[in-house]
This record gives C-alpha cells, sequence and structure tokens, in this order.
C-alpha cells in the first residue's frame, strides 16, 4: 500500500511525483479526500483538483490554488504540504474540523501543470503558460492577467513576449478557463485564495482600480489577523491591502475576477522571501514556509465559516 | 536546457519617483533580456531583476550613472539552481 508518510514534503518534486501523491493522499483519507479533473492544460496535461468533503450536496465551498506561475516552486510545495495537513488535521484541529463538517475545500495543486513541467526541464525562470501566440515567436500567456476582470490595461501587456502578455481574449488559457467554468458551474463558492510568491504578502481587491471593494474594511481587518497570526511564528513579517495600493496597478488577476464574481473572500498570497533567494528559496524552507502560512490560511478559512452570505 | 551562468539577481532600491521612472524604462529595454522578478512599486521599496551575465554591465553602468542604488541578491543564478537540482536528487535517492 501506498502511504503519505514516505513523502518528503521538505524537498521540491516534479508534475509526475506530485500527481502519484495525490492519489496517495486519496488511498489514504478515503472518506474526505477526492480527486477529479476539470481540464485539460494546452499541452493537454490533467487539471486535477483535490476535493477535501465529508459530504452533503453542493455545500458552501473554499477554491485554493498553488503554482499558477509556474517558477514559484515554494508555492506548489506549499500546496503540497498544506493539502496533507488539511486531511490529517480533520478530526484533530477544531477550526478545520468546523469547516469541513460545514464547507467543501477545492485544491489545484498545480494550477499551470505545462509551466511547472518546463521549469523541470527546459527553463527553471518559466512563469507564463505554454500556449504558441499566433504571429509571435513568443511562447505563453501570464494566467494572472488572464482573467475577465478589467482585461488587457494596467500592469499586463499586449506584448507576447513579456512575462505580463495578458493573452488574446479574456480566459485564452485552457488553465484560467477550466478554473472559470468550474467555479461558475459550482455556483457556491465562497472564497477564492490563490498562493504566489515571493514578497511577502497577503492582498485583495482590486487590483485593476485604485477604488475601494465595497468589503474594503472587512477583507482589510481580516486580512490584518492573518498576517499576525502568521508572524507568530518566525517573525516573518508581510505587508497587506489591496493589490492596487500595495504594489501597483495589475489588470485581469484571478481575485479581481472571483470578487467581481460574487465571491467576496478573495486572497491572493505572496509567501516568504529571505531577501536572499526570490524563486530559488531552497527547499529546506518548504516547512518554515507552509507551516508559518497554515494559521493565515485557517483565520480566512475561519471567517469565511462564521460569515456566511 | 536554459542555463543561467554568470546571471545574476540584483536587489534595487529607487530613492524617489524619478528613478522609479529611469527603471521602468530600463526593464522596457527588450534587448537587455530583463526579467523583473520584484517590480518597483514606491520610493525605498526594493525591486528585484535577473540579469542574464551578457547585460549585466550594461544594467549596472546605467545603475551607477544614475545614482540608483542597488546590491547583488544572486552572485550567480546557476550555482543555485545546480544546488537545488542536487538537493532533489539526493532526496529522490533517499
Amino acid at each position: 500500500g501506498r502511504s503519505t508518510d514516505s513523502f518528503d514534503f521538505a524537498s521540491y518534486h516534479t508534475i509526475d511525483e506530485i500527481y502519484d501523491w495525490m492519489d496517495t493522499l486519496v488511498d489514504g483519507h478515503p472518506n474526505l479526500v477526492s480527486k477529479f479533473q476539470i481540464g485539460q492544460s494546452y499541452e493537454n496535461r490533467p487539471l486535477y483538483v483535490l476535493k477535501f468533503s465529508t459530504g452533503g450536496s453542493n455545500r458552501p465551498a473554499i477554491w485554493l490554488d498553488t503554482g499558477i506561475h509556474s517558477r514559484e516552486w515554494i508555492t506548489q510545495a506549499t500546496g503540497l504540504w498544506t493539502a496533507n495537513k488539511i486531511a490529517e488535521e480533520y478530526g484533530k484541529d477544531p477550526s478545520i474540523t468546523a469547516i469541513l463538517d460545514s464547507m467543501d475545500i477545492f485544491f489545484e495543486i498545480i494550477t499551470n501543470p505545462d509551466g511547472f513541467a518546463y521549469t523541470h526541464s527546459s527553463n527553471r525562470m518559466w512563469r507564463k503558460t505554454r500556449s504558441i501566440n499566433a504571429g509571435s515567436s513568443c511562447v505563453g500567456v501570464d494566467p494572472n492577467r488572464n482573467w475577465d476582470a478589467g482585461f488587457g490595461g494596467f500592469g499586463s501587456s499586449s506584448n507576447p513576449c513579456s512575462e505580463t502578455y495578458h493573452g488574446p481574449y479574456p480566459h485564452s488559457e485552457r488553465e484560467v478557463k477550466s478554473i472559470v467554468d468550474f467555479i461558475r458551474s459550482h455556483g457556491n463558492v465562497k472564497s477564492v485564495i490563490s498562493i504566489h510568491s515571493y514578497s511577502q504578502m497577503l492582498l485583495f481587491p482590486y487590483g485593476y482600480t485604485t477604488a475601494p471593494a465595497p468589503d474594503y474594511q472587512e477583507l482589510n481587518e481580516l486580512a490584518k489577523k492573518a498576517v499576525t497570526d502568521l508572524a507568530a511564528l518566525y517573525g516573518t513579517k508581510y505587508t497587506y491591502g489591496s493589490i492596487a495600493d500595495t504594489i501597483y496597478l495589475a489588470d485581469g488577476t484571478t481575485v479581481d475576477w472571483a470578487y467581481e464574481n460574487g465571491i467576496k473572500y478573495s486572497f491572493t498570497f505572496e509567501l516568504r522571501d529571505t531577501g536572499r533567494y526570490g524563486f530559488l528559496l531552497p527547499s529546506s524552507q518548504i516547512i518554515p514556509t507552509a507551516t508559518e502560512t497554515w494559521p493565515a490560511l485557517l483565520d480566512i478559512m475561519v471567517h469565511v465559516l462564521e460569515h456566511p452570505y | 536546457e536554459k542555463i543561467f551562468v554568470g546571471d545574476q539577481v540584483l536587489r534595487i532600491t529607487p530613492s524617489d519617483e524619478e528613478q522609479i521612472t529611469l527603471l521602468r524604462t530600463l526593464y522596457e529595454v527588450t534587448e537587455l533580456q530583463l526579467d523583473v522578478w520584484r517590480h518597483p512599486t514606491s520610493p525605498g521599496q526594493p525591486t528585484d531583476l535577473r540579469v542574464s551575465f551578457s547585460s549585466l554591465q550594461a544594467v549596472k553602468v546605467f545603475l551607477e550613472h544614475h545614482s540608483i542604488s542597488y546590491s547583488i541578491m544572486i552572485e550567480n543564478v546557476q550555482e543555485l539552481l545546480d544546488e537545488e537540482k542536487k538537493s532533489m536528487m539526493k532526496s529522490k535517492r533517499i
């Protein structure tokens, strides 16, 4: 029999190893975890989502994703640890138990599989998808500029050679469209948390305008609590706020789309940076990063549970 | 496989809006093939830039000419990638 005990969460892994591990997780927690496919990538890799559910039908749900930018390896690695933690802590930790007794969690760990495979085989610095752009020799679209929320404007590029190329039209990327279709068809997703690296931030809408989101106050207070709890473990300092205020105007992002589609609790993390490694965070920091992020994720998920809408 | 021997990541700290504008102009120069890891936001906040070995001199001259403060965050990108690969292989063997 397979066991998650032999899996080394403190190491980076290839896509095949991660997809195998997903099956192991499902085998180990058959009454809690299942795996299903929401689509295929441009290069026809399966887009797998782990579902954590204790039953019920179309319960309110939380969506988590890691690795939409493929080179941000700490995010996929944190995703693995976190998915395992959710499964292991159900029935032990009162918060995650309460959440899963009422809600489902959907977790896409390899959100950009073509890009991720490419970072392992050909170019460790690859960020985008691997779709071919008509009329250009440059490959790929930035999947975090491809969403239909202020698409095509500030902080994105119309140049296919740019790292922030927004793509030919909203949801042109299968990796994005599959999530859009899934969340729309589900109809009861209450929170979207999209995880990136590496500048230690917890951000919320809007990115495409400096206008405050209608729920600004609540999101800001929740972000403040989450980053405070995150810092409690190793003292890692996060900044927080709207994307536009904290970084810069960025159009077509995941969380803006989610918020504009009625998902109030939409957040995006930028995980830790030691100030020395950027995207090349050593694997020895996977566990500390994931461990410190966990209480912040729990804060958001518990808040979603306690504030139905 | 693309290799990154001699590529460096510079941590650049613009002191005012004028320097931010200069950096944004620099980042647009496609011939330099710059890879922006962290975009400039506001004065005093760092921006990180991966620069290929062939463009290093030009970029450093530009920064020094405009008195823009920077430090070397990663001395040689390929060295880190080699360590990363070695660590993955070791884990796989175990």
